[in-house]
């Protein structure tokens, strides 16, 4: 894991044994979990960094949208960066002698090798509509919370296709089958690329969540801590009033049923390159995203609910 | 492989609601095979659309009919990716040696 290259982008073979060898390197560590396949039969592989038995735990996810590659790259590196903190970090060594952390790097493995080999920018899944020639759910608009509402399309052809039903979506449905199976997941961060905003409930609808005050005031301290290294500028703030409405995501659903700490990253594109950010900013892009990972996931240890 | 030969990328700017309107009706023309990398909501945020080339001279013409201004954030889509592809080769060759 420490030879492996984490500044360049790779396929999702390569990516897969970047997985292997964090588990290989940190045995006592870190347990690779498959919790389903995609569509086509792809694993869908959590890495679960664990120090004991029965813990509360915090979820984070990346790639949910194939094309957003810096967020697989940037959550590998956080995989490897997490490992190796553990026992020298002494807030990471608190935070994993309380809590487990699952990390799904490639959410959308189908959507990921179709933009590696067919469609640089495919952002849904593969599954088939029936009825239609268009291929593909947008799974963030397929979770059940508003699902079916403003910001999302009906049409298959759309980027933004809801799907026929909540968690229609193979990929959805293996994540919220485990998020409900587990029962204690206590924070849930997705991963996302364009513009740098830190979002937070809600999307399907236009009013604050019952938490406001302090997530917003979490997510603005997480920014801080993510503008230290680099000056990069987010925007904090709910989905409907920081960007636009947005019905079916993922974070709505996980603060609808309870996780509290639900949040969203959506990490930085230069405003000139969309998703098509140079290689050479992978890891400062990861190192400044830790930060603010690493403030979110402190106060979900040291504010237990 | 899909190729996005001539594809710009164009970043929009609304000023004022009635615009943001006239794009979300841009949005609606699916015939233009328009991909909206950010949908219009506000005035706040400016709105990125990738155009097919097929597409641009339409969209543009919309665009400037209505007065709203935009500005082209990628002038070819498919010379960024050769460089990212590329960019990927010689990152993995390299560290193969």
């Amino acid at each position: 894991s420490a030879t492996f290259n984490y500044a360049t982008y790779h396929t999702l073979d390569n990516l897969f044994k970047g997985l292997d060898a964090i588990v290989l390197d940190f045995k006592s560590l870190v347990t690779k979990q498959q919790i389903g396949t995609s569509t086509e039969g792809r694993p869908l592989y959590v890495l679960k960094f664990s120090t004991g038995a029965s813990r509360p735990a915090i979820w984070i996810d990346a790639g949910i949208h194939s094309r957003e590659w810096i967020t697989q790259a940037t959550a590998l590196w956080v995989g490897y960066k997490l490992a190796t903190d553990y026992g020298k970090d002494a807030s990471i060594t608190s935070l994993l002698n309380k809590f487990d952390v699952y990390l799904l790097v490639v959410t959308n493995p189908d959507g990921y090798v179709y933009s590696h080999t067919a469609d640089r920018m495919w952002r849904k899944t593969r599954a088939p509509n029936s009825g239609s020639r268009c291929i593909g759910v947008d799974p963030n608009r397929n979770w059940n919370a508003g699902f079916g509402g403003p910001g999302a399309s009906s049409d298959p052809c759309s980027d933004s296709y809801r799907g026929p039903s909540a968690e229609s979506a193979v990929e959805v449905k293996n994540i919220a089958n485990f998020i409900r199976s587990h029962g204690k997941i206590k924070g849930f961060v997705s991963i996302h690329s364009y513009s740098q905003l830190l979002l937070f409930p809600y999307g399907y609808k236009c009013t604050n969540p019952a938490h406001y005050t302090e997530l917003n005031t979490v997510g603005r301290s997480a920014a801080a801590a993510l503008s230290s290294l680099y000056g990069t500028q987010y925007k904090v703030g709910t989905i409907c009033s920081t960007i636009y409405q947005a019905s079916g995501g993922s974070i709505d659903w996980t603060y609808d049923i309870g996780i509290k700490y639900s949040f969203a990253f959506e990490l930085r594109d230069t405003g000139r390159y969309g998703f098509l950010l140079p290689a050479t900013q992978i890891l400062p892009t990861a190192q400044e995203t830790y930060l603010g990972l690493k403030k979110i996931m402190e106060h979900v240890r040291d504010n237990p609910y | 492989v899909k190729t996005f030969v001539g594809h710009q990328v164009l970043r929009i700017k609304a000023s004022n609601d009635d615009q943001i309107k006239e794009l979300q009706a841009l949005e609606g023309l699916t015939h233009l095979e328009l991909d909206f990398w950010t949908e219009p909501a506000n005035i706040d945020n400016p709105v990125d659309v990738r155009v097919p080339f097929h597409s641009l001279q339409s969209v543009k013409s919309y665009l400037e009919f209505n007065n709203i201004e935009y500005s082209i954030m990628i002038n070819d889509l498919q010379t960024v990716i050769d460089s990212e592809k590329q960019e990927m080769e010689t990152d993995n060759i390299k560290e193969r040696n």
